[in-house]
Parts: structure tokens; C-alpha cells; sequence
């Protein structure tokens, strides 16, 4: 039940609303990857 | 309703790493002193249509020295990337280029290139000996004693100085000097006297090569050499031979 409980849990936490359409931001193009290290 | 203008290129798409790839090819190849450098950030890009099948592409490209002499015939991607406790060595580059149909080419690059600072060296490496300026007594001291040790032992060709590379100093906790650089075979046999009259091969026989010295100048007094010839190099189109770039035809 406990299990069964936290499930619900997160079902609860997942019906917060978002606003219609929200689309998560794409990472930032640029500056890329650091391939070494930085200086 | 007129297209959408697309998407900005990423640093990290594939198209912005094949035009940084062509950008560190070229810097390298029109590179004359010192080390390769190699690609470590594409920090921006930026990219102006110029019509059909026609773009310029602005690239700001953070790189980082390897160990292998710009005479070097090692493949840039054999390079090992200078480490950080080497003293490590930056480059920041912004390069032009334009891409018509599908193939991209240099316009324009600059470059400067910085050493990280000492106070971040000894933080991590109190003890790492770090980089002096080439003009340093001791340094061009360590180097005419070590070409002179070379060509003392050496069955081969004499060689001559071509450029000093780099130089580091360590003071703690022996006084040590170390230093590399480049040199270049000439006409004389090491073993022949008279030097002076010693000059660099044509292009055609060029044949350049690489010495790392060490000299511990207290407690003791001990010198390692070591030298490597590359061999012959067929000098290509577009990268002039750098015996005359080091060596113009007004010898000094």
C-alpha cells in the first residue's frame, strides 16, 4: 500500500498544472563543449 | 506565409564542428612558430546567408596548445593536448569563413594565445616549474649548451638553432632549467670543424627536428639532451616551407 501510496504520490505531484503549450527551454546553443579543460 | 528563418546553429552541431575543424586545419597549417593548437570550445557562431547556397560564418574558437612543434608531421589528432601541470598554453581565435555550396573556406583569422597564470598553477602544483620568458640567460644558456653537446655526439648531420620553442624554470627543490626547441639539419657533417660555413638544406633535402634539454643548475650539474629528426617533409602548396620563413633568403 505504502508503494501503492507513493505512486499516487507522484501521480498527485504530476497533476500540477503547466500553462497549455509550455515547452522547456532548448539549452543554450552556445558557448559548446568544453572538449580538455578550461583555462 | 514567408519560412521561418531557421534555427541558429548550436556550438556543438555537427555544422559548427565541421567549420571549426576547418578553421584549426588552417590556423595550424598558416601557423609558423611554436606548437599545433587544438580545438577545445566553440564558444560562438554566428552565420549571414548571402543568398542561395552561399553563407559567412563568423566562429569564436577557444583552443589549446599540444606538444607537437608546428614542423611536427604528427596528425594534429596524435597531438597530446599540453596538460594543465605542463603549464598550459590558450588560444582564442576568431575566424571568417563562407560556405558556397556546401564547401567551406578560411577569409579571415586571428589569433592571440596566453599562458594560464602561474597563481593557478601553484595552487594545484606548488612545485611545477612554469614558463620563463625565451630571452632568459639561463635559457638561451641551456640551449647553446645542449646543441653543442648534441652536435658533439652526433654521427649525423650538424644541426642548427631554429627557434626555442618554450622554457620553464624550476627554483624548489633543485634550480632546474628546461627548454625545447626546434633546429634543422645542414649541410655539414657534426663532426666538421669549420661551422660557420654551415648552412641549411635546399628545400628539396629539408629536414627538421625537434630537442627537449634539461639542465639541473644546483645542487648538481647534470644535462639531458634529447633531439628527433623528423625526416624529410614534402613541403605542400598552401603551407610555405618553413626554412624560409625562419631562415629568409637575407640570412641574419
Amino acid at each position: 500500500s505504502v508503494a501503492r501510496r507513493a505512486v499516487a504520490g507522484i501521480a498527485q505531484h504530476d497533476k500540477v498544472p503547466r500553462p497549455v503549450g509550455f515547452v522547456p527551454p532548448p539549452p543554450p546553443p552556445c558557448p559548446g563543449k568544453i572538449r580538455h579543460f578550461k583555462i | 506565409v514567408p519560412a521561418a528563418p531557421p534555427a541558429p546553429l548550436g556550438c556543438d552541431d555537427p555544422e559548427s564542428e565541421a567549420a571549426a575543424e576547418v578553421a584549426v586545419d588552417y590556423i595550424n597549417s598558416h601557423s609558423h612558430h611554436g606548437y599545433k593548437f587544438t580545438l577545445n570550445t566553440i564558444d560562438n557562431i554566428r552565420v549571414l546567408p548571402q543568398g542561395p547556397n552561399k553563407e559567412i560564418i563568423f566562429l569564436e574558437l577557444d583552443l589549446l596548445e599540444t606538444t607537437c612543434h608546428i614542423l611536427s608531421p604528427t596528425p594534429l589528432a596524435n597531438c597530446t593536448v599540453r596538460s594543465f601541470t605542463d603549464h598550459a598554453v590558450e588560444g582564442d581565435c576568431d575566424v571568417k569563413l563562407q560556405k558556397v555550396k556546401g564547401q567551406l573556406s578560411v577569409l579571415a583569422s586571428k589569433c592571440h594565445s596566453h599562458a594560464d597564470s602561474s597563481e593557478d598553477i601553484r595552487q594545484l602544483c606548488p612545485d611545477c616549474p612554469l614558463l620563463v620568458t625565451l630571452n632568459d640567460t639561463e635559457v638561451l644558456a641551456t640551449v647553446t649548451e645542449s646543441l653543442n653537446v648534441y652536435n658533439g655526439k652526433s654521427t649525423g648531420a650538424y644541426l642548427k638553432l631554429l627557434e626555442i620553442g618554450r622554457a620553464k624554470m624550476q627554483y624548489h627543490p633543485a634550480h632546474v632549467v628546461s627548454v625545447e626547441f626546434a633546429v634543422a639539419a645542414t649541410n655539414c657533417s657534426a663532426a666538421e670543424a669549420n661551422v660557420e660555413a654551415c648552412h641549411l638544406l635546399p628545400d628539396d633535402q629539408s629536414d627538421f627536428g625537434f630537442c627537449t634539454a634539461t639542465k639541473v643548475i644546483r645542487p648538481s650539474q647534470d644535462l639531458q639532451v634529447n633531439c628527433q629528426l623528423y625526416g624529410h617533409q614534402v613541403p605542400t602548396p598552401d603551407t610555405p616551407l618553413l626554412s624560409r620563413v625562419f631562415w629568409p633568403t637575407s640570412t641574419t
